[in-house]
């Protein structure tokens, strides 16, 4: 399983919609400070479920949406879909290739979809239960992350070998 | 269950210190319980030997140098619980040119079996990229992509 | 009392916003009290707004514009409070080309009045140093100091 | 006033004594990672008087001694000293330029001194009271403070607006 295609319209600073297209090897994402990088990063982020907008440096989930440029009004809807290979079959569904899509309208009203087909968060957790997508792809995820990972009391570090075990 | 998790902590602990020596060229490290009693509520302590020094903890060591230890032990946890694919947001912000060689020869062990999305700004670092991506926000306050595809 | 707090905030919101519009070549920014009722015990709130952006707490920002941010934020405090000399250990870490020139432009302002110590990796950085002092551990553990003294 | 000249001695990575000459302009330190750049900062802090061993990134006071690499044995005695130039007085004291030093032996006992001759920790803070060398001067040595700075509460963060007012 690996990630085939991300579209990001409308989350953080894509007003407009953009998509990348990844390969099974490795992909560097550059630019100047405060163009869109990390926003990449949360977007996966967010589509897999994200919950804590906290972690997505937001004070609440509304403010993933496009807030506006200088000469741009805010848009009302996020929307980021993420599509897997799955030719090994690793995700449990029959299709060789799985989109799922994450929705939020600034009405507050939101949706998750399994190719194309309207389910709930916990769907999605499921299906990528057992996968080894989770909290360690994640923690790997954030920017400046490393002090937090070394900064943690020797107590609450613990979390990453929970995760293991 | 104690039993469990001491199992996968030992896997862990190996891991931590291949991993490690690999990113300090030498050098050992250890990870402590800060109650051995208490298996499944202890603390986990982080002790770190650099070739030619003396094991200290972590606290005493450079900006690096944390980096590196950082990395080490979310890779030696990613070998026993591997993601098909990784995120790495500016892990490499702290390195000196050495210390980024020997992430990315790491980086580049690990691909072979995990997809790797690496956002940075070291131009090292760029040249082991399959495909990469620029971002850039010509028009105020959105984000564009510019895609830097190179040939394989 | 009060009034001695508001006016030293005060001056720093001025400040701020200057040094602010020189690391992000424009925008605005603003420093408000959480807690406009009780002054002396108030938390205080950063709001940005970098160019072409909507104004936005910090939490938002990039790694790169809050180290900017942070950068301002201390020079804004140092117009007020000089010191006769300032340490800066990696301040540039996160910041791209564009901006490490900005803020090589800003300590050589600054510099006119007080002595800088910078602790860098960065190449534009080392540029605008007088003097630089390359510090290595060729015996293991041990720092040495190797002089690369410019002519002036 | 301006820093002239620091000279370490058995503090931290320096087992070996080490000089640096200051000009009043910029200086760079550089080098690779772990070397002992950020230990020339924290000499400078210390021999200024910082009491939190925490801040200079050990656990306790007697860890900024010299503990040894692998093939040297720790020395015992950490010494600092920073020379000022004090050529516009505003130091308060007669000499064109002031020499600090601080020194800590591993049995415990160490010693402020003052153009050499013993005094205590109070009289170092005394001669650099408004002067202006102080917490913001500090506040800007720390490697990775920048998060520090932006990621406190509100509250904690008007620590650097009280230091002013
Ligand atoms: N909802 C939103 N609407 C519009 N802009 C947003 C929104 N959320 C975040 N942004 C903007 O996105 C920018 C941050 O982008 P990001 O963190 O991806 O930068 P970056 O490319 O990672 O930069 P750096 O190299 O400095 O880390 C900020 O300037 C922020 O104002
Ligand atoms: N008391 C001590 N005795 C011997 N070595 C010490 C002592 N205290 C710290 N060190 C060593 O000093 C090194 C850290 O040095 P420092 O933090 O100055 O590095 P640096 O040059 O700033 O590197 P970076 O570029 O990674 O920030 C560590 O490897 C640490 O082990
Ligand atoms: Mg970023
Ligand atoms: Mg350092």
């Amino acid at each position: 399983m690996h990630l085939d295609k991300l579209i990001i319209k409308g989350f953080k600073s894509f007003a407009d919609e953009v998509e990348l297209v990844f390969e099974p090897g490795i992909t560097a994402i550059v630019g100047p400070n405060g163009c869109g990088k990390s926003n990449v990063s949360d977007a996966i982020r967010w589509v897999l479920g994200e919950q804590s907008s906290r972690s997505l440096r937001c004070r609440k989930m509304e403010d993933v949406i496009f807030n506006g440029g200088v000469e741009l009004k805010p848009k009302n809807l996020s929307a980021v879909t993420l599509r897997l290979d799955n030719e090994d079959s690793i995700l449990p569904l029959e299709t060789p290739a799985v989109e799922i899509m994450r929705q939020l309208h600034r009405s507050g009203e939101s949706g998750y979809f399994i190719n194309q087909s309207q389910c709930l968060l916990r769907d999605i957790s499921e299906l990528f239960m057992d996968t080894g997508v989770g909290m360690t792809a994640y923690s790997l995820m954030e920017q400046s992350n490393i002090d937090v990972l070394l900064n943690t009391q020797p107590q609450e570090r613990r979390f990453l070998f929970d995760e293991v075990a | 269950s104690r039993e469990r998790f001491m199992e996968s902590f030992e896997r862990i602990q190996k891991n931590f210190q291949e991993v490690f020596v690999q990113l300090f060229d030498g050098g050992e490290t250890e990870l402590l319980l800060t109650d051995p009693e208490d298996v499944l509520e202890s603390g986990i302590e982080i002790i770190a030997r650099p070739p030619g020094k003396r094991p200290q903890s972590i606290t005493m060591l450079s900006g690096g140098e944390r980096s590196l230890v950082a990395i080490a032990l979310l890779f030696a946890v990613f070998k026993i619980k591997p993601s098909p694919f990784c995120v790495l947001d500016e892990v490499d912000a702290a390195l000196d040119e050495a210390n980024v060689m020997r992430f990315t020869r790491l980086i580049k062990e690990f691909a072979k079996d995990t997809q790797f999305i690496i956002i940075t700004h070291n131009k090292r670092t760029m040249e082991i990229a399959d495909v990469m991506y620029g971002v850039t926000m010509e028009q105020a306050g959105v984000s564009k992509l510019v895609s830097v595809k190179f040939a394989a």
